[in-house]
């Protein structure tokens, strides 16, 4: 399985929609502070499932939603779609033979989120356990976040142990 | 429970001491788990001895050696189930150019053995230039962000005159 | 000590926000104790609105934006109570190329207002070329640490082609 | 009252004697990682006095003294000065007329930290005192240990409050 493509709307400062797609290798990701770079992490964490509003510097979930800036009011709903390829078999019926999977969570403000994949309803839980039996998902230790590196280091013992919970 | 997570600790030791010394271009480093005879309740402690220097613990080392310390058991544990994809947010910032310089060959080989994409959120210009490509995030407009591909010839070409 | 934890709030809180604009070049921040009525338990917060963006608490901001707004109080305690001598270790690491030129100019203001003497501890070209002279440190023998004078005009033509 | 130089010998990795003049304005310090430029900082708060191992990356005050390299055996001694100038008045008696004090900081390996002024003995209180009395000191909040800004942006509320019990 591979993920192709990254699509945000209303997601935090994405107000308008954007399509990134993700390539094989190294894809570099730049920009000056506060334009909106950690944010795409965020997305991608979120739409895989994220419970934690606090893991997303929110604090709540509605905050992930635009929340308007000078020029602009704010947004009633934000959407973050993950394209996942050659995905057969990854979700279970009725998409047991989808080769292309369309992985979507779309928030409304004060109404929680709802989750689909191409296109049908799906429960959060679906979701979650798609990306975690393809070995990553919203904890994957492979999505190291802002500051996460000085967190392992300055983590208690018992805490860092944690990491390798993840590894098993 | 137990076997499952001694198990994982073998693994990510035996990658995390591979992956220190080809980092550090020597010495030696590796895992504890400490403080209980129950794994589960153990604490993991890290001791590292960079070349020529004394085996101490990670909180002794410079802050550059421990970002690139704990670069190595993260990249450890990814070895050991690796995931379609990869994003790295600002690992590189404490590094020396010649520490992400090694950042990057380490990305290079952990791109041949896998199929992973990685995302490398950075603000250096060693990096910027040993990607793929490239995303700019701009805010055309206060407040909201834009996303284009950046030209890699430019960023190349800034960082050999660095 | 209540009446001074209040005259040392009121004046760093003027500080800061004076050096909170001048950093952000606009936009608006302000210090606020919370949380309870006796100011010796209260807590700090700290409120940051960057140009053209909602005003939010210090931990919704960007990793730069966080680093900058906690810089500009640094500056606004220091300057409540200037020390005779300031030291900075790599806090300008998380900047952006255009925010670590705005947090030289903080340093070259500072400068005129006290007679403190700072050292500058940095990996940033930048700031290399804007401090007044260098020392590099060295380990020309590993685990051994050497001090020289670094040629100030070697480090500002790096970070003129940079 | 200036702080003009500071010297180190045997101090964590600089074991050899090393003298750094400090002057006006803006000085850099710069090397790659590991050189010990951190290493710095805590030789100026070290002689200033400061009570705790933890905050200079020690597990003891003994683990300052240089502990030896691949090539060099370990020290038994550790000992960094500050000369500070336009100082007249700072120190107490028998000091109160001079205008150049040279402090120093010396330990022995499991004997302690002895300090002196002008090559006087003094108790570690007098050059707390005088250092606290100049604006200055081990707990100087214009003393900007690496990783601190990211702990004061991560700090509770209420120990971030402590910043202004150092300006008040
Ligand atoms: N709900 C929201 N609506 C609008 N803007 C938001 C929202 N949440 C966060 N932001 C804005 O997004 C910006 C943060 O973006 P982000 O953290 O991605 O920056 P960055 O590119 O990673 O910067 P740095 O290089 O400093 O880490 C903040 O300035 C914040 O104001
Ligand atoms: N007692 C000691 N004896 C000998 N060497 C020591 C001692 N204590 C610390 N060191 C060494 O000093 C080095 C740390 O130096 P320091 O933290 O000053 O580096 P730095 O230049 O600040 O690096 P960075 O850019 O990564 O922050 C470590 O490699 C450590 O091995
Ligand atoms: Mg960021
Ligand atoms: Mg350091």
């Amino acid at each position: 399985m591979n993920i192709a493509e990254l699509r945000l709307a209303g997601f935090k400062s994405f107000v308008d929609s954007v399509r990134a797609p993700i390539e094989p290798g190294l894809t570099g990701v730049v920009g000056p502070n506060g334009c909106g770079k950690s944010n795409l992490l965020e997305a991608v964490r979120w739409v895989m499932g994220a419970t934690s509003a606090k893991s997303m510097r929110a604090d709540d979930m509605d905050s992930v939603i635009f929340a308007g800036s000078a020029a602009r009011p704010a947004r009633e709903h934000a959407e973050v779609t993950l394209v996942l390829k050659d995905a057969r078999g990854r979700a279970g019926a009725p998409f047991a033979d989808d080769d292309v999977l369309e992985v979507s969570r779309r928030i409304r403000r004060g109404l929680g989120s709802t989750y689909r994949i191409n296109g049908k309803d799906v429960r959060a839980k679906d979701v979650q356990l798609l990306f975690a039996d393809a070995s990553t998902g919203a904890n994957s230790p492979a999505l190291v976040r802002q500051g996460q590196v000085s967190e392992l280091i300055a983590a208690k013992p018992e805490n860092r142990r944690r990491i390798l919970e993840e590894a098993a | 429970g137990r076997r499952r997570l001694l198990a994982a600790y073998e693994t990510v030791n035996a990658n995390f001491t591979k992956l220190f010394t080809a980092l550090f271009e020597g010495g030696a480093a590796e895992l504890t788990l400490t403080q209980s005879d129950d794994p589960l309740a153990a604490g993991l402690e890290i001791m590292a001895q960079p070349p020529g220097k004394k085996l101490t613990t990670l909180s002794l080392m410079s802050g550059g050696e421990q970002a690139l310390t704990a670069t190595a058991l993260i990249f450890a544990v990814f070895l050991a189930n690796p995931a379609p994809i990869c994003v790295l947010d600002e690992v590189d910032a404490p590094l020396d150019d010649a520490n992400v310089d090694r950042f990057c060959r380490l990305l290079d080989e952990m791109k041949k053995l896998t199929s992973t994409r990685f995302l490398v959120i950075t603000h250096n210009p060693v990096t910027m230039s040993r990607v793929d490509r490239l995303y700019g995030v701009t805010m055309p407009e206060l407040g909201v962000s834009q996303l284009v591909s950046v030209d890699l010839t430019r960023a190349r070409q800034l960082a050999a005159t660095a």
